[in-house]
């Protein structure tokens, strides 16, 4: 599940 | 991705820039602490263990290859460079980093938002990351004149911080249930950590003179 966490950021 | 995220993305990229510019070209690294350059190597060491695992997007990957390269680079442009390092002050550059270290993997330890080696890590990372420049900033308070690419680096690198709190705020807002307190707080912290350097920053700029930190 493609959670929009802070995970995408660098 | 916002504008406030780029923003700081590139706010980062060209800090990183500034640095390894100043490093490559002129061949000193005077004024630069060995110790925060080590301290964001492991940031980006701990923090991209993903990189191979979980694919975002080629800006993710490319940014964090970036980071990954630069900062280890330029650690070994300061240790390794015959010209290089003779220009680093270990004399001045003495704050105890490794006693960073442990305290923000105990603290990651105690406090994530979940126990698995992966997230363990990516906590202890935003940490460090938000003590890292503590070396820099002492060394900056010793060395008596900071030179222009020097105070260029760390603003930058306070500055990208400070756009992505923005970037949180926006996402809080835009995105329903975006809610982590840890990179927040810590986020937070790392920024007031150059709340002083930015107002000397401020200052010499608005008087245009030399940049100085009160010992």
């Amino acid at each position: 599940s493609q959670e929009p966490s802070t995970k995408d950021e660098l | 991705m916002n504008i406030f995220r780029l923003a700081g993305d590139m706010t980062h990229l060209a800090s990183v820039l500034v640095l390894l510019l100043k490093i490559h070209t002129i061949k000193s690294c005077a004024g630069i602490s060995l110790k925060t350059q080590e301290l964001y190597a492991l940031v980006f060491a701990t923090r991209y263990l993903d990189l191979f695992t979980d694919y975002i997007s080629l800006y993710n990957t490319l940014m964090k290859l970036i980071f990954l390269v630069s900062s280890f680079s330029i650690v070994w442009y300061i240790r390794h460079h015959k010209i290089v390092r003779r220009s680093y002050d270990k004399d001045q550059d003495t704050f105890r980093h490794y006693f960073l270290v442990l305290p923000c993997f105990l603290l990651a330890l105690v406090i994530n938002e979940k126990f698995t080696v992966k997230e363990i890590m990516w906590t202890f990372s935003l940490y460090l990351e938000a003590v890292a420049i503590l070396p820099q900033l002492v060394l900056l308070q010793r060395t008596r004149n900071i030179d222009n690419l020097t105070g260029q680096y760390v603003f930058l690198l306070g500055a990208y911080r400070s756009l992505y709190i923005l970037n949180w705020i926006y996402r809080y807002f835009t995105e329903p249930h975006y809610v982590h307190w840890i990179t927040w707080i810590s986020g937070l912290v790392q920024t007031l950590l150059y709340a002083d350097f930015f107002y000397y920053y401020f200052q010499s700029w608005k008087n245009n003179v030399k940049l100085e930190l009160p010992a």
